[in-house]
C-alpha cells in the first residue's frame, strides 16, 4: 500500500530500498556518500584545501535501511546507511518545504590499504549529500548550472568547468571536483524551463553541481593529513567521544515551478530562529504581546 | 551587571569573528577556547533574558535551555510529569516552529497561552540518535510540540504527562524478493 510514502497538503516522497525515489512524482534520489582526501602525493586535502582524490564518491552503502513513522502533525521517514550517516526526511503537515535532517560522524579513517589489503592506513573522508533529480539544468554546451547564493544576499549561476572573467584552467583534470565546488551560505537550487530544485542550508556549507540535474552539499569532513597551509594539525577534531566529532544539521527541500517557488519566509526563519526556554516541574500562564 | 554581562558575549562573538574562527581554519585547542568563551558569554546573558520575559511576558523564574535538545538529551524534562515550553521568536511575523523536547512519557496534554489544546507526536528516539548522543541522555522519546510564533513575541505551551498510551505508528520498508518493496507495520 502506500506505507512507503509519507505526505503533507504539498509534498508526496516515495522511498524504496534505495532511499529516496520521487518527490512530487519526479525521479529524485538522495545519498550520502564520501570523497577519500587526497593525501601523500602533491597537495594533500585539509583544513584550507579540498581536494578529493578521485572524481567519483565512494557509497557508505549500497542498500540503506528506511523506517516510516506516521504521527499526527509529521509524517517522517529515517534512512540510514550506517552507524555514522543517516538523514530523517520530515513533512510537517502546513509546512511548504521537506525537512531533512543529517546526522553524519564520527567518521571512521581506518580502513585497508590500497596497495596491501592486509595493511590498515588511516585515510580521511569529506562526506557530501548527493541529492539527483531529473532537472535539466545544463547550458546550450552542455555544462551542468547551479545557482549558489552570495553571502546570503544574491544569487550566482555557476557553470562547470568556467569562469565568466578568465579562462579556467582545471589542472587537477583527473578529479575536477575542487573546482566546481563554492561557499554555499544559505541556498543552492538547479532549474530549467519548467521546475526549480532549491536547498536552503541552516549553516555554510561548500557544494556544486557535477552532472545535470544534482546537487552536492558537503556536511562533514576527518582528515587525517595536514595540508602544510598554516594550520599545521590536520583537520581531525576529537569530538565528545574522542573518535571524532558527530554533526547534526538540516536542509530545507523546495521543489517547484520556475519562477514560483518562494523560500525567502523559510530562509528568514533559519536566519532568525525562535529561542526555547524550558520551564521544568511548572506550569503558568503568560501575557502574550 | 546587565551591561556587564552583554559585554561578556559581545567580545565573546568579536574574538570569533576571527578569520580562522569563521573559516574553521584554527588549531584544535583554538576552537576549544572559542567555544568556551561563546558559552560563557551565552550564560552570561541567560539571567538578563530571564528576567526580560519575567517583566514583560509574566514569564515565571527558572527558566532553562537545554543545549543538546536535538539530540534528544534534557535530564530536566526527562524527569519531569508536567513543564512548560516557552518559545521567544525575533522575527518579525509568525511562524510555525517544530520544538522537540526529550521526554520518557509516551502521552501528553499539551494546552497553549489561552487553554487550547495543540496537537503533539510522541516518537520514539531513533536509534541513530541513541548512537550520536550515547550515554549523555536516556530519554525514550521525543515529543515534538508544533508552536505557532507571532512576530516578537513569547509563546508559552502547558505540557502535562497523561497515562493513556502512544500515538504513533511506523513502517518498517525492507527488500524481500528481488525488486519488490514489503512493509510491516510496528
Amino acid at each position: 500500500g502506500d506505507s512507503n510514502m509519507i505526505e503533507n497538503e504539498n509534498y508526496k516522497i516515495s522511498f524504496g530500498s534505495l532511499g529516496v525515489e520521487s518527490i512530487n512524482g519526479m525521479p529524485i534520489t538522495n545519498e550520502l556518500l564520501y570523497f577519500n582526501s587526497s593525501q601523500g602525493y602533491g597537495q594533500n586535502s585539509g583544513a584550507y584545501i579540498f581536494r578529493p582524490n578521485k572524481t567519483d564518491p565512494f557509497i557508505i552503502n549500497a542498500k540503506p535501511s528506511v523506517e516510516i513513522t506516521k504521527g499526527s502533525s509529521v509524517e517522517f521517514a529515517t534512512v540510514t546507511w550506517g552507524s555514522w550517516a543517516s538523514q530523517v526526511y520530515r513533512l510537517w503537515k502546513g509546512e511548504n518545504t521537506v525537512e531533512v535532517e543529517w546526522s553524519v560522524g564520527p567518521i571512521p579513517v581506518e580502513q585497508k590499504c590500497p596497495w596491501d589489503s592486509k595493511q590498515t592506513c588511516k585515510w580521511g573522508k569529506e562526506v557530501i549529500s548527493r541529492y539527483q533529480t531529473a532537472i535539466k539544468s545544463s547550458d546550450t554546451q552542455g555544462r551542468p548550472t547551479v545557482w549558489t547564493d552570495t553571502s546570503g544576499r544574491n544569487k550566482l549561476l555557476r557553470t562547470k568547468d568556467h569562469r565568466a572573467c578568465f579562462n579556467l584552467n582545471t589542472t587537477d583534470a583527473e578529479t575536477g571536483v575542487a573546482g566546481n565546488y563554492y561557499p554555499i551560505n544559505s541556498r543552492i537550487a538547479i532549474e530549467d524551463d519548467s521546475n526549480l530544485f532549491s536547498v536552503l542550508v541552516d549553516r555554510a556549507e561548500a557544494g556544486g553541481s557535477m552532472r545535470e540535474g544534482s546537487i552536492d552539499l558537503m556536511i562533514h569532513r576527518r582528515i587525517t593529513a595536514d595540508d602544510h597551509r598554516g594550520v599545521d594539525e590536520p583537520l581531525m577534531e576529537p569530538g565528545q567521544f574522542g573518535d571524532g566529532l558527530m554533526v547534526r544539521g538540516r536542509h530545507f527541500l523546495f521543489l517547484g515551478k520556475s519562477g514560483s517557488l518562494d523560500d525567502k519566509p523559510m530562509e528568514e526563519k533559519i536566519l532568525m530562529k525562535p529561542q526555547v526556554f524550558l520551564y521544568p516541574g511548572q506550569t503558568f500562564q503568560t501575557k502574550s504581546s | 551587571r546587565g551591561d556587564l554581562a552583554e559585554f561578556k558575549l559581545a567580545s565573546a562573538f568579536g574574538v570569533g569573528q576571527h578569520h580562522d574562527g569563521i573559516s574553521g581554519t584554527e588549531q584544535e585547542h583554538v576552537v576549544s577556547d572559542y567555544t568556551r568563551q561563546l558559552h560563557r558569554g551565552r550564560t552570561a546573558c541567560r539571567d538578563i533574558t530571564n528576567e526580560v520575559l519575567e517583566k514583560d511576558f509574566e514569564a515565571s523564574k527558572g527558566a532553562i535551555n537545554c543545549e543538546y535538545r536535538n539530540v534528544s538529551i534534557c535530564a530536566d524534562t526527562e524527569t519531569a510529569k508536567e513543564f512548560t515550553v516557552g518559545v521567544y521568536s525575533p522575527a518579525s511575523h509568525a511562524f510555525h516552529y517544530h520544538v522537540r523536547v526529550p521526554v520518557n512519557g509516551s502521552s501528553y496534554d499539551v494546552t497553549n497561552q489561552v487553554g487550547e489544546k495543540v496537537p503533539v507526536d510522541v516518537v520514539p528516539v531513533s536509534d541513530n540518535t541513541k548512537n550520536i548522543r550515547r550515554n549523555r541522555g536516556f530519554a525514550k522519546n521525543e515529543l515534538w510540540i508544533t508552536a505557532k510564533t507571532d512576530g516578537l513575541d513569547f509563546a508559552t505551551f502547558n505540557v502535562k504527562e497523561t497515562s493513556d498510551g502512544l500515538d504513533f505508528a511506523t513502517f518498517n520498508v525492507k527488500e524481500t524478493s528481488g525488486n519488490d518493496v514489503v512493509t510491516s507495520l510496528t
